[in-house]
């Protein structure tokens, strides 16, 4: 058994779902922020077996896609220091993915 | 040490709480959603030593139900797709739980 | 590649966000709450290579700081059975921190 924790962007939250329960995954989602841009985004916890591991992470990749965000100069950086005159064009993945170990697993 | 990473349903979240801390552990609580029946749940995160894993499932299996929810069609099935003509029984577990191994424990 | 974990106070986001991105480390925050005082705290999830851990274990400690927090005698202990007739002194960690093994990274 295995534990996926995905972060991924919130325009791309609502596919990710359909696709994980099109092909009949579980997940749990939570409202995450990112610490650089400080945006809102959303982390998945999907609990897969070993074997169906390669298949979420391919529906997260065909679902998630890398875009470019312009962010006013104030809000890069996770705060007061960093201060470029310009709008700063970001570059924000589809997913940042762990797949972690699960020693036991319990449906009650 | 463990990590015992445990979805219940909102309506237990309140007596798992008081009987983990009546039993002297400690765990942090995150807001979260379902990504079938996308309706609010509760993910708690408990650090245990190895030796006490057995003993907070059965807190958690005493304290979490397994219930059956009456869902709209709409909202069944992540999103557009499916719409059954009548209100869908789905039967929710009182918990989902993931023991993860823990490489370091620190607590400042 | 190792997910830290780490539960730390409101009052520390800010500045362990801005310690973090100030050293190149990634980080996804996450709204949490105690499962003993029921305050709101923050969850930092920070995936960071193997030899990275202890660096980023002094940044947590530098930024969190333990602190003693007057909690009217209602809220303590999880709801309705304690009920001490003061407010009562507790102590709140600077942060409480789960280092987890990771199997596989994958960045989108
Ligand atoms: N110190 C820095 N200097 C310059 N550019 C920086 C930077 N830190 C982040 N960025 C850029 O900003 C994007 C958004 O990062 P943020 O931390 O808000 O949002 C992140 C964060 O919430 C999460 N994330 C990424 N790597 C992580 C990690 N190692 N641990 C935990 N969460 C991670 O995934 C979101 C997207 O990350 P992604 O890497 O695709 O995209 C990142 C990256 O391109
Ligand atoms: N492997 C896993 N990884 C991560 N999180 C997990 C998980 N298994 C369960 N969960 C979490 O636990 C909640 C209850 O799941 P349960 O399987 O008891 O109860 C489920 C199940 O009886 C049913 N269900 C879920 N997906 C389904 C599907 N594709 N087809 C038919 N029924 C489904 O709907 C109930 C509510 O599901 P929902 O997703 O809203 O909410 C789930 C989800 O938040
Ligand atoms: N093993 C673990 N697993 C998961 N999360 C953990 C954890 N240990 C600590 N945390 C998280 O870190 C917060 C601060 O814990 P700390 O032990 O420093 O500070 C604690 C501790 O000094 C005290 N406390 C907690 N439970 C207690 C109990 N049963 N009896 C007496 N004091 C308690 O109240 C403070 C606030 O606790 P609270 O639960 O509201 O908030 C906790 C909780 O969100």
């Amino acid at each position: 058994m295995k534990l996926v924790v995905a972060v991924v962007q919130d325009k791309d939250s609502h596919a990710l779902s359909q696709a994980l329960v099109a092909k009949g995954y579980r997940a749990t989602k939570l409202a995450s922020t990112g610490g650089f841009l400080r945006s809102g985004n959303t982390t998945f916890l999907i609990g897969v077996d070993d074997a169906q591991v390669d298949a979420v992470l391919a529906i997260i990749e065909e679902t998630c896609r890398r875009r470019t965000q312009l962010v006013p100069p104030s809000e890069v950086g996770g705060g007061t220091e960093s201060f470029a005159p310009y709008p700063v064009e970001v570059s924000v993945g589809g997913a940042t993915v762990f797949v972690l170990p699960v020693d036991r697993f319990v449906h009650l």
